[in-house]
């Protein structure tokens, strides 16, 4: 479960900065 | 030459880098969100899938046959570098951010 947490969190920031 | 134009340069190097990642895909149909059609169409598959653990590999092979295992590869890890997609509970497995 942390490790699918930690995914999807850097996956967000990811996509959060390309639409910075 | 001129020193102020250093921030837009390295901008535009950010924005370059996603282009010429599309670019490498071969397809050049590209829709509004910026994703190749080859990748929305993994990335629809993901979106569409309900189990809490996601779309494993086998799955995106079986529905997409059509396609080379090598371009659905691509397409993955394209959509997980840009953060569309991440993995779940091993390497095979995607659900949509």
């Amino acid at each position: 479960l942390v490790r699918i947490q930690k995914n999807k969190a850097a996956a967000l920031l990811r996509l959060a900065a390309r639409n910075v | 030459s001129k020193s102020h134009s250093q921030p837009s340069a390295s901008r535009a190097s950010i924005g370059n880098s996603g282009m010429n990642e599309t670019g490498n895909f071969g397809n050049n149909f590209i829709p509004a969100n910026g994703l190749t059609v080859t990748q929305n169409q993994v990335l629809n598959l993901i979106k569409a899938c309900p189990r809490p653990e996601g779309l494993n590999f086998q799955d995106l092979r079986s529905q997409l046959q059509h396609m080379p295992i090598a371009t659905i590869k691509q397409a993955v890890d394209f959509l997980s570098n840009e953060g569309h997609i991440y993995s779940t509970v091993d390497d095979d497995h995607f659900k949509s951010t």
